[in-house]
């Protein structure tokens, strides 16, 4: 198991390699470091923390390492996903492209107003939350997207735990309480402004 | 300069603060750790890289440290941000409650369809994004929230950089160049939820 912070910057550096020349067949760490904005010393510990090695004076093999950064991030497996709450955020992480792109499939997104019931959404349609559990059924390994309301945020999860969803993504302001082994994350927009905000001054 | 990682952890360390009982005088690093979800060696790490000491035994003052984390925040001073995109992505981010929470302020947010010129978007009404520059102009500071499609960022982003706008959050999938003076982070909820993958496996 690697950290979150080595996690996160994978895809940035896949996404540097996926859009290098056909030709290149090596890649320097300094390149991959200008590549996906990191500082080399970095991407070294990533990629000795991942056990990929490059050659001295010649760097990494970019096949090779592609093939290994896509196992990692289990990308050739087919991710399903779900989404709660087919309001303003959930129709914009449903339209959005990049989850595809990162291999992640959306099966299913649900409301509870019956005026969305079967409006598009990406490549699904707005099904009614009462059909949730159904749809669940027989698909062990589905990710939960939470993007409902703060109030039933906590029932919406309850839910999705007695379904059997390992993982969930919330999105609503409210503190989750869930079982141990159910991995909850919670996503909060304002702190990444925050962030801005503090190097700004 | 904290690191970026610290300054994540701050809101949550508030937001648990924030909902003691207002008896409570004290606070240990073991109770600030349980209520943010972090490991007591990190909130000890990061109150000592903050400059801030608690009393060996007793633990911290509550309203000391609320009124340090204020301060390392900047949550006086209230921070105009405008939005570029007024789709699902950009009224999602301004009908959040938790950006007036963390004290931000949406003065502004712009499309270029005129249908919905004068809808309501949070506490602000959708403008012309014609009238951006004549907004900025003499606004020193505010930041800037890239909700348009990709093949359209970069042309927001360089009419932001031209406004005098030294901070900016974009949500598009492209790759944006901007002058080293000004801060452009990018976000992508594909990475969150890659991130809640890789541990689900
Ligand atoms: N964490 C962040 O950074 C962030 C950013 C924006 C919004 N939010 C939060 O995300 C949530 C959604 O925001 P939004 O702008 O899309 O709100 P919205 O009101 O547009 O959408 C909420 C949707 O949830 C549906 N819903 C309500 N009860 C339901 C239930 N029991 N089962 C299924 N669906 C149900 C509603 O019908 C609606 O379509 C809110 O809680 C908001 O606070 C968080
Ligand atoms: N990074 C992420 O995690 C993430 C998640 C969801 C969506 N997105 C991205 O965010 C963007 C917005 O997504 P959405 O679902 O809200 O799309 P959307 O199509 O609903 O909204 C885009 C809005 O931009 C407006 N627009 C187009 N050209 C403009 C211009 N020149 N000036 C001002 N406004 C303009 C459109 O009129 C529309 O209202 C897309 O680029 C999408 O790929 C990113």
């Amino acid at each position: 198991r690697v950290a979150r912070a080595t996690i996160t910057r994978l895809p940035r550096y896949l996404a540097y390699l996926e859009g290098l020349d056909a030709q290149a067949k090596t890649v320097s760490s300094q390149q991959l470091a200008d590549g996906a904005a990191v500082k080399d010393a970095i991407v070294r510990r990533d990629m000795s923390d991942l056990g990929i090695t490059g050659t001295r004076g010649v760097g990494y093999d970019v096949a090779e390492l592609v093939e290994h950064l896509h196992r990692e991030l289990g990308r050739g497996e087919a991710r399903r996903v779900v989404i709660i709450g087919a309001g303003h955020l959930g129709l914009a992480l449903a339209n959005y492209r990049g989850f595809g792109d990162a291999g992640f499939k959306l099966v299913g997104i649900y409301d509870a107003d019956p005026e969305l019931f079967g409006n598009a959404a990406g490549d699904a349609r707005v099904s009614n939350v009462a059909e949730l559990e159904k749809d669940l059924a027989g698909n062990p390994g589905t990710l939960g997207i939470v993007t409902v309301p703060g109030g039933v945020a906590q029932d919406i999860v309850d839910r999705l735990v007695a379904a059997g969803v390992k993982s969930i993504l919330s999105f609503a302001p409210t503190t989750l309480s869930h079982p141990d082994d159910v991995d909850v994350r919670h996503m909060d927009l304002a702190t990444e402004l925050q962030v801005l905000a503090y190097f700004a001054r």
